[in-house]
């Protein structure tokens, strides 16, 4: 389902930045399903030593606004990790 | 801790601040970034050295928005700064957009986030431990920073303690070492060597004996040196000037600083409150200035010791000092005045002097009678030279 909300934007901006999403693919207009939505912000949750529920709540955005180091979390899942120049 | 599965194959490491941030001095720059990297050597033999052009391993930069590697920084907040991992060049980028600063609870600390950034440069990932240096979120300064055992855990399991044998190739993804291994006998130092006078020395807590000379300091073995010495005191013990004159470990398992009218308390190396205070105030009775202090493990008691003269303090006494001190070094027989550091090791207290050491028996009150004879060459018996 398309993810319309401009918080769930920019938290999908985020876990693609960090490792948990695919990297967003700017010709399909970013679609990705709610049940992988759920899981990546589950995976954030967990590494970040969150209550893991799923949902983009309080807690989370938060913690996604914070500033922080631009290296991925995760590495090899949804990409090939950084790469030098 | 997580690796990321490569690391260097060489331990000693050259950077270059190839651009500096626009707010702050070079020179401070150049200190903070030293400070971080000293975080990572501290734990290992790694050694960085700052180079002003030429090849480096570690390039460092301050840029904006994109800087040509794809990965544009996003203005102030958010990302803050990247590295690339050993096998992609190791090289570490930030964003000038920050308002960078340094011991500073204004803007975002350099020296934090580098010394992270660098755990990246060296092969460390994000880790999952919230009070881990490689956590990935900015957590505010920490004006008493010390190293989470995660990280150390993390960065040892890398490179250990001891040399790695070098095969000329200077990054790899082949699996790492896991294992930690045992530092080897160190080598001998040549600054204690060629002159083995020293500001103090002391027992840890955790049984280390180390001693301090100017801003460094080294760890004793039964060798000599241990390997990867020496450091920088300031680098461990956070707070701690150099130069410092006397220390000793309480059977509380703190360790006392003194230099000059001020003294500090740590347990281990993580300083035990707010600090400096006033001799005067915590050890009422003691002049400011001395020369070294002891703990006599037979009756718990400190003793102090300055020019010709020592003092006698038992924290459990009011006065802790009695009126009968000072008294003469000279009563204990074959002691020199004005001594630069006394340890007790072992059942006996020695003192130093110079580039050499009395060992006195407190049973007998006098310098031991030995072959040979005491003194003896501090360098030699102590340092391993």
């Amino acid at each position: 389902i398309p993810v319309t909300a401009l918080s769930e934007n920019n938290a999908m901006s985020y876990l693609s930045q960090f490792g948990y999403l695919p990297p967003t693919n700017p010709t399909s207009g970013g679609f990705i399903t709610q049940e992988t939505m759920t899981k990546a912000i589950s995976e954030f949750q967990s590494f970040a030593g969150l209550n893991v529920t799923g949902d983009l709540d309080n807690e989370t955005s938060t913690l996604m606004s914070l500033p922080r180091c631009g290296v991925k979390d995760k590495v090899g899942a949804s990409s090939d990790g950084r790469s030098k120049r | 801790y997580a690796l990321q599965g490569s690391r260097w194959r060489v331990k000693k490491l050259t950077y270059k601040i190839s651009k500096y941030p626009r707010i702050l001095e070079k020179s401070a720059v150049d200190k903070d970034v030293s400070r971080a990297f000293s975080v990572w050597s501290e734990y290992t033999d790694l050694t960085f050295t700052q180079k002003r052009s030429g090849q480096v391993h570690i390039e460092i930069r301050f840029e904006r928005g994109e800087h040509g590697d794809g990965d544009p920084f996003d203005g102030p907040g958010g990302t803050l700064a990247h590295a690339y991992f050993p096998v992609y060049g190791g090289d570490a980028h930030f964003d000038d957009s920050e308002h960078w600063s340094i011991n500073s609870y204004r803007g975002t600390n350099l020296f934090q986030v580098a010394a992270h950034e660098f755990g990246h440069s060296l092969g460390l990932s994000h880790s999952d431990v919230k009070s881990a240096l490689m956590a990935p979120f900015y957590r505010g300064y920490e004006p008493n920073f010390i190293l989470d055992s995660d990280d150390i855990q993390g960065i040892q399991a890398l490179y250990g303690q001891q040399t790695l044998s070098s095969s000329g190739s200077e990054s790899t993804d082949t699996k790492v070492n896991s294992k930690t291994t045992v530092p080897p006998p160190g080598e001998e130092d040549t600054q204690l060597c060629s002159d083995s006078k020293i500001d103090t020395m002391f027992d840890s807590a955790e049984g280390h004996s180390y001693a301090f000379k100017g801003d460094h300091y080294w760890k004793l073995t039964t060798d000599g040196i241990a390997s990867g010495y020496p450091r920088l005191i300031s680098n461990s013990w956070h707070g701690l000037p150099g130069n410092i004159d006397a220390a000793f470990t309480y059977k509380n398992g703190k360790t006392y600083f003194f230099k000059g009218s001020k003294y500090w308390r740590y347990i281990g190396k993580k300083i035990d409150g707010d600090y400096p205070k006033d001799i005067s105030e915590g050890f009422t009775g003691i002049p400011d200035n001395i020369d070294a202090a002891t703990v006599w493990t037979g009756n718990g008691k400190i003793y102090f010791y300055k020019g010709t003269k020592f003092w006698r303090f038992d924290p459990a006494q009011r006065p802790p000092v009695k009126s009968t001190y000072p008294k003469l070094i000279s009563n204990w027989e074959g002691i020199p005045n004005n001594i630069d550091a006394a340890l007790t090791y072992h059942g006996y207290t020695y003192f130093f002097k110079g580039d050499m050491y009395y060992r006195f028996n407190d049973r007998t009150f006098s310098v031991d009678v030995a072959d040979p004879a005491f003194p003896r060459s501090t360098a030699y018996w102590w340092f391993g030279c």
